[in-house]
């Protein structure tokens, strides 16, 4: 499931990502 | 010549499966692999199990003409049929993954978003800890499930503040797992399985935070899911496919970008800020893999 780990990093820092552009 | 039988990433490496090498004993024929095939091959060689004539090999042993040499890396699955089989596998994962996900946000209330988000992060974690399990470490895999549970808990009841709670807790559970579990006390076991837990954790709070924030009215869920489930597809061809100009991780930034502009095209969202939303996620995407590469095989 290695393709998995990406979008879990990419998940954990997302409303990060998401609260400071917007 | 002795045949030398290659599988998983170092065949992808040698762009074969079968090569025929010069050598007396096993390691003249690794080394003129090595020789032939670089540094990334001879890597890659570090951690592979081989075989001489379907028994296990060391460095020493003399070969002949018309032997056989299988390399076996530790992420192969054994043999070639078992890691056919894990592609097939890690393939319908990923795609009922991006289902789920797809339906649970469709479904109203958080509350089907919240057990799908909780099952898909339980099963990357356990498939994650059993890769280690394999490398011969003791995942606190009983902790990480916890700490994931508690932080879909405190932050559907805290929001912000209980993702922030949620970080201390998965750091906290793992650790509390060893002071009552003895055989969980190794630095070696406990460090990976703190990264795991965090990285669930913050996955499970912080997509639900964004879909109760943002959610129906600025789309910002539906688009991660576009720009992940496009950048995921993209790279699991490339991975298969060799394409000119295009490796898989350059592959899967390209596709998070464009997903995530064409979600915001899509959803009429803000399409200069939704670009920089997908910089972002490329560069998560490529580090996450690195990262997850790290953890499963011990290299990036």
């Amino acid at each position: 499931l290695g393709l998995l780990d990406g979008a879990m990093f990419a998940a954990a820092l997302y409303y990060p990502l998401v609260s400071v552009i917007f | 010549m002795v045949t030398l039988r290659l599988f998983a990433h170092l065949r992808e490496i040698a762009g074969t499966a079968r090569v025929e090498l010069e050598g007396e004993t096993v390691a003249e024929v690794l080394s003129a692999a090595r020789a032939r095939f670089g540094d990334e091959f001879a890597s890659g060689l570090q951690s592979a199990a081989i075989w001489h004539n379907g028994e296990t090999a060391s460095p020493a042993d003399a070969v002949k003409e018309g032997d056989e040499l299988a390399i076996i890396p530790p992420v192969s699955g054994g043999s070639g049929t078992m890691a056919q089989g894990m592609v097939d596998s890690a393939l319908v994962a990923g795609l009922v993954g991006l289902l789920l996900l797809i339906g649970t946000n469709l479904a109203p209330g958080p509350a089907w978003w919240a057990a799908g988000l909780v099952l898909l992060m339980a099963v990357w974690s356990v498939d994650i800890a059993a890769r280690l399990e394999d490398r011969g470490r003791e995942p606190v895999t009983l902790g990480i499930l916890t700490a994931i549970v508690v932080a879909v808990i405190s932050t559907h009841v805290y929001g912000g503040v209980g993702l922030g709670f949620s970080l201390y807790i998965s750091v906290a559970v793992v650790l509390a797992w060893g002071v009552v579990v003895s055989r969980y006390r190794q630095l070696t076991d406990v460090a990976p399985s703190v990264l795991i837990a965090l990285v669930a954790t913050s996955g499970t709070g912080s997509l639900m935070l964004t879909r109760t924030i943002y959610e129906p009215d600025q789309h910002a869920i539906s688009i991660f899911i576009l720009a992940v489930g496009l950048a995921a597809v993209v790279a699991a061809i490339l991975d298969r496919v060799r394409a000119p100009l295009l490796d898989p991780y350059s592959g899967t930034a390209l596709a998070a970008v464009l997903g995530s502009v064409v979600g915001a095209l899509i959803w009429e969202e803000d399409v200069v800020g939704f670009v920089l939303v997908g910089l972002g996620l490329a560069l998560f995407l490529v580090v996450g893999r690195s990262l997850g590469s790290i953890l499963r095989t011990g290299r990036v």
